[in-house]
């Protein structure tokens, strides 16, 4: 996965999300395309959650799945979730819950923010205090300039780190699937491209039709890539467009 | 057809908007409703898509002898068990969602978990 948020030069903020999902789950050597991959992609949709008739937020599902990976509400704050793989990942996570009791699903904790949170700083706080089953980066975005971030959690609440956009150099911040203070692994390193696209778009470029291009681009773009959403917090706006990788294309 | 890694960018321009069939359909989720009728139609309208990422899952686990067949068999037995200790509304949605698609309990429930299978 590659998560951006960049902030335009009139300050308004624009989250755009790329999701691989897929590895080493089946790879048909015909098609040259990953066997799950293709399967979720048919299932993606937009989800317009709503109470009283008013939208509470929006978000990105495959169908069947009730927890958020990307989703905005308006006028409030983004939110996308990439994957961290750890050691001490899910399965020990779920034996933990098992055993003591401790511990939350990824994807409810999202849900939850999603659907309660009334700010940037309610969500940090939300997806920051709560023992997870198994570990994940959160790239959250508010409403105002520079208000953004990277959240890398462990399953447990100590390790939390929170990576701003000011630290990040300046008008946007960017995750793959890597912790920002290491190198990502040489034979998947999306962020070094990532980076270098942002940066020949240029702040001006920040917005909508920037940021696609950007997650358009090989190896950003991958054979794992099912869709590209496209947010922005004020306007609650949020588009999603299916993701298909033409050879010569990267298996991830 | 692959670059051998690392690979090189190549920053694309213009590529936006992409042609409209690659545009997602849009649903309404009502959260007035009752949590095990708020998925109703997009989980009847999905239902195959849904059955065949289960099918695929389930596949992928039982290759890699994460999740044999016999620990599917009793995740449909127990499904109706393993359910309860999710917490509400998911509980009540999952049950929507496995009578609007006719899909068993258990195969949902494991859907909904497997960012946490997947992570290790």
């Amino acid at each position: 996965c590659t998560s951006v948020i960049a902030e335009s030069p009139t300050g308004k903020l624009y989250h755009a999300r790329n999701l691989d999902f897929g590895l080493f789950m089946g790879w048909d050597i015909k098609n040259r395309t990953w066997y799950i991959t293709e399967k979720l992609r048919p299932a993606i949709v937009n989800l317009n959650w709503q109470r009283g008739g008013k939208t509470v937020f929006k978000s990105v599902n495959y169908a069947g799945y009730l927890g958020i990976l990307t989703g905005v509400s308006p006028g409030k704050f983004t939110l996308s979730m990439n994957e961290r793989f750890k050691l001490d990942g899910g399965y020990i996570g779920i034996i933990d819950l098992i055993l003591t009791g401790k511990g939350m699903w990824m994807g409810f904790l999202t849900r939850n923010t999603m659907e309660t949170a009334q700010s940037f700083s309610e969500a940090k706080k939300m997806l920051t205090s709560k023992q997870m089953i198994a570990p994940a980066y959160f790239i959250l975005g508010g409403n105002q300039s520079r208000e953004a971030c990277v959240i890398t959690r462990n399953r447990e609440l100590n390790g939390t780190d929170i990576w701003q956009m000011a630290d990040a150099g300046g008008w946007y911040i960017l995750e793959t699937n890597y912790d920002h203070w290491v190198a990502p692994l040489f034979i998947d390193d999306r962020r070094t491209p990532a980076n270098k696209c942002m940066r020949n778009m240029k702040q001006k470029g920040a917005g909508i039709a920037g940021l696609f291009d950007v997650l358009s681009s090989k190896p950003v773009l991958n054979k794992l890539t099912t869709y590209t959403a496209l947010m922005q917090v004020n306007s609650g706006h949020l588009e999603t467009w299916l993701q298909y990788c033409e050879d010569p294309c990267v298996p991830w | 057809s692959a670059q051998v890694p690392p690979y090189t960018e190549t920053c694309v321009h213009g590529t936006y908007p992409p042609k409209p069939d690659r545009k997602v359909p849009e649903y309404i989720i009502n959260l007035d409703l009752p949590p095990s009728q708020r998925w109703n139609q997009l989980a009847f309208d999905k239902r195959n898509e849904i059955r065949s990422i289960i099918g695929a899952f389930k596949g992928f686990l039982d290759d890699f002898g994460l999740l044999p067949k016999e620990v599917i068999y009793l995740l449909d037995l127990l499904g109706p068990v393993l359910v309860d200790t999710l917490p509400q509304p998911f509980r009540d949605e999952i049950r929507g969602i496995s009578n609007a698609t006719g899909i068993e309990i258990g195969e949902i429930t494991l859907y909904n978990i497997f960012y946490e299978l997947f992570t290790v």
